[in-house]
């Protein structure tokens, strides 16, 4: 594992830490979007059906377990919390979230590395995660005001990305054979989805103001 | 070598 890679799952985490810290501590989900946090669920739990028959590390069975239960605890919460369901923006949060899944399924049969079982759901997971944050994203735009809270987590997101094509980057050079073209080019398109998002975040820093996304 | 490639990353 290199030092990139590390600090993608770190940020990764990190965004999770910092979603769990907003709806436990504001018992509050206003702002985020119970659609893309279902989406990371199934992605989650696509992508490590491994966790049954391929042990690499304690690292990546703790980490896979993390966040397959943090995503169906946010959802939970979302879903069936006497208090924190009160404040989800239902009437904002309306993207067909399941085209999204239906869309990537096909994807998945059609452009894998094998065609098996775990090989088309490790596919399917990657495409649903390059495109899992566009209900979060769209839900932020109508609601032009974001929250500090909710923008760290969105923000720690992106980093992870970036962090990730610096890790297939590195890993391009040092490794005899690495290629990893799926990964890659999902990669490469989910932190692109994020490029809009930085750049009104970096110039609400920059202005010490709140951040405000156009409508 | 496995058949199918062992996935590393998260």
């Amino acid at each position: 594992m290199n030092i990139f890679r590390f600090a993608g799952d770190m940020t990764h985490l990190i965004s999770i830490l910092v979603l769990l810290l907003k709806v436990y501590a504001t018992k509050s989900c206003s702002g985020i979007s119970l659609k893309t946090q279902e989406l990371y669920g199934i992605v989650f739990l696509a992508r490590y059906l491994d966790l049954f028959t391929d042990f690499i590390s304690v690292y990546n069975t703790v980490m896979k377990l993390v966040f397959i239960g943090s995503s169906l605890a946010i959802v939970w919460c979302m879903r069936f919390h006497r208090v924190v369901k009160r404040s989800y923006d239902r009437d904002v949060d309306t993207f067909r979230h399941y085209f999204l899944v239906g869309g990537c399924f096909l994807l998945a049969l059609f452009v894998h590395e094998k065609f098996s079982f775990r090989e088309v759901f490790w596919a399917f997971s990657i495409y649903l995660e390059a495109v899992a944050i566009l209900p979060q994203l769209i839900l932020l735009q109508r609601s032009g005001n974001v929250d500090n809270l909710t923008g760290q987590y969105v923000l720690f997101l992106g980093a992870y990305r970036g962090f990730y094509i610096l890790n297939w980057i590195y890993r391009y050079f040092t490794e005899d054979q690495f290629s990893r073209w799926i990964s890659c080019v999902s990669g490469l398109v989910q932190t692109a989805l994020y490029a809009d998002f930085f750049y009104y975040y970096f110039i609400s820093w920059k202005n010490n103001a709140k951040l405000k996304l156009p409508a | 070598v496995s058949e199918e490639d062992v996935k590393d990353e998260l």
